[in-house]
């Protein structure tokens, strides 16, 4: 996958922090000190469709130009999540219980095109 | 898409940077509420001072030999993974006692669970911890009460005679209290702690925080139900 830079319009992961201090929430979030909620943006033209990430090699690179050349509709794919991994979460609930969980799926690892 | 044009997937004006930070907190906040099954975020009456906190994990280690999430928790800041168990999501709850009623004889402790957690998962195991300051061997009832279907009385869910025999921690499945607990209104688990006549009370009178009772549960996502129709 690619992490998105500064003026980056294809396809890529845009890392977001939040702090939970900074959201007030430090008093009942034990750990972790905040959450990664990174998230996917950028175009996917057709011929980077079905390409997890950037073309990396000749082949994929020369399969694009001919996606690319093809008199298909032009129809843009969507530019997603290909890879997640669990949120850990230590807690006070409203009773002061100490809770633990792994909230699946919340932290994006990297984007591609669908 | 770039500031001022028009996002090419949404089809929605891009938002100015501010706006952005601001909405993408508040999906943040929503989206973690939301996998918590909490309506909002909780606000935190009186937390379990460290010491009572550091016992029970040190307690908590001593009986168990598996890499449980909570005793790794606040050693070096790395929060282990739960054992994944079929992808659903799991949870481990350290739910400390709060003092009810109590004589010489008796005690009655309160374990609370929270409502948002009881209706959305289901119990795998449970254990109660209890220390005794009992300089000679004597014996124990213990009770695990749990109100009645209308919630005026309390109704005996188990009742265990042991015979203590030396001050120290002791053990105690309340899995099946707990699991049956999960189900009503109000889940909070009662025990009710009780000597024979003439005999000394083995229950710490200070309570000081090493030695605070507690409840340990695992506890697994319920999947949701599927209904068919004929």
């Amino acid at each position: 996958g690619v992490d998105c830079g500064g003026d980056s319009r294809m396809c890529c992961r845009q890392e977001f922090f939040v702090d939970f201090k900074e959201i007030g929430w430090e008093d009942w979030i034990i750990q972790p000190e905040g959450y990664h909620m990174n998230y996917c943006a950028g175009l996917c033209p057709l011929h980077m469709a079905g390409i997890p990430g950037l073309a990396a090699s000749f082949h994929t690179a020369v399969l694009n130009r001919i996606k690319a050349a093809s008199a298909a509709a032009a129809v843009d794919s969507c530019c997603v999540p290909t890879q997640r991994r669990p949120l850990s979460l230590l807690y006070y609930d409203r009773d002061s219980n100490i809770v633990k969980t792994d909230i699946p799926d919340m932290i994006v690892d990297s984007c591609g095109c669908t | 898409a770039a500031k001022g044009t028009w996002c090419p997937a949404c089809g929605v004006a891009a938002l100015a940077p501010g706006i952005q930070r601001d909405a993408l907190l508040a999906l943040a906040k929503q989206s973690i509420l939301a996998k918590l099954h909490m309506p909002a975020r909780p606000n935190i009456p009186q937390p379990p001072s460290r010491g009572t906190l550091l016992t029970a994990l040190r307690r908590m280690r001593a009986q168990r030999s598996d890499t449980a999430a909570f005793p790794g928790m606040l050693q070096d800041g790395h929060i282990p993974h739960l054992h994944p168990g079929m992808g659903l999501q799991e949870y481990e709850i350290l739910s400390f006692a709060e003092s009810g009623s109590s004589t010489s004889r008796r005690v009655h402790l309160h374990f609370r669970f929270s409502r948002e957690l009881a209706g959305s998962t289901k119990i795998l195991q449970a254990t109660l911890y209890l220390f005794w300051a009992a300089p000679s061997p004597q014996p124990v009832t213990i009770r695990l009460l749990q109100p009645d279907p209308v919630g005026l009385n309390m109704t005996v869910a188990s009742e265990t005679r042991l015979e203590v025999r030396k001050s120290g921690w002791t053990t105690l499945d309340v899995g099946a209290a707990v699991q049956s607990l999960f189900r009503q209104e109000i889940p909070r688990l009662t025990v009710e702690l009780e000597v024979p006549e003439d005999w000394e009370s083995p229950f710490p009178s200070d309570h000081s925080d090493s030695h605070w009772p507690f409840v340990v549960a695992q506890a697994q996502a319920r999947t949701p139900h599927h209904v068919h129709r004929r």
